[in-house]
């Protein structure tokens, strides 16, 4: 189900 | 210089192989606060955060900041090869291009040296925003453990949803699906037994099975896990060190098109 999201979309580098 | 002393080294070697498979080089960041950790899968959809406060320690030392790069596999190797009651400490120099682990049995009979060269990573760290969740799920590990196993045997992902009633795991695939239910209980003897729902919205989101299963490599580290939701945001399942920190994991949800 859906597609996978990748963490840079939530977090971004410091 | 740097030097850490476990006297629980059996903690340490439980985290390596709970990342080691997940995570491929990484820096261990040590600071005189303790010794933080923070890296992605190489598919950029999980992260792993890692603290081992300085207080955990039997006795630590940090005179400058050091990021020490650091293969977990090998790492893992030679932790391997201290005993599950030996006492652990690690060592390096502010200028060194080693690391060094000196294992100490029980009874101190028995003392092992181990040196393992030092990699340069230049890993950019990412901000992890302080989160109100939706709805925070704290349960038994090993619970945890058997239904993400469980489903992981009907399907590849599994749709988590919470509502006051309690957490749902639900899956379906080729030979068919499956629902699981875990209700709020906190009516047992031992408290780290319990689930308890504290929900604020009702939340459902869809995960890979796999990197769930991965995480629960971490069960051997806390008789509970908890697991945090919230609308379009990773869930994060975390696994607390007893005195000493946690063992979060940050997995990316899959979006319906």
């Amino acid at each position: 189900g859906g597609k996978q999201s990748l963490m840079s979309t939530f977090f971004k580098p410091k | 210089m740097f030097e850490g002393r476990l006297l629980q080294g059996s903690l340490l070697k439980k985290v390596l192989e709970a990342i080691k498979d997940l995570v491929t080089d990484t820096n261990f960041d040590c600071s005189e606060t303790g010794i933080a950790l923070q890296a992605m899968d190489s598919s950029h959809v999980a992260l792993v955060s890692l603290l081992l406060k300085d207080t955990g320690f039997d006795h630590f030392r940090c005179d400058r900041n050091l990021a020490l790069g650091i293969n977990l596999q090998n790492m893992s190797k030679m932790l391997k090869c201290a005993g599950n009651d030996d006492i652990i400490t690690l060592k390096a120099e502010d200028e060194g291009d080693t690391i060094t682990f000196m294992f100490e049995s029980p009874n101190q009979d028995k003392i092992s040296d181990f040196e393992m060269k030092l990699m340069d990573i230049d890993s950019e760290h990412l901000g992890i925003p302080d989160t109100d969740y939706q709805a925070i799920v704290t349960m038994p590990s090993a619970e945890f453990q058997r239904i993400v196993r469980d489903l992981s045997s009907i399907g590849d992902t599994a749709v988590i949803g919470v509502t006051k009633e309690g957490i749902s795991f639900s899956t379906g695939g080729d030979i068919g699906k499956a629902n699981i239910v875990c209700r709020q209980n906190t009516n047992v003897d031992k408290e780290e037994d319990q689930t308890t729902v504290e929900i604020h919205e009702p939340v459902s989101l869809t995960f890979a099975l796999r990197y769930l299963n991965s995480f629960t490599k971490a069960t051997a580290l806390s008789p509970q896990v908890t697991l945090s939701l919230s609308k379009e945001l990773p869930i994060v399942v975390e696994y607390k060190i007893e005195k000493m920190g946690f063992l979060r994991f940050y997995l990316a949800p899959k979006i319906e098109e």
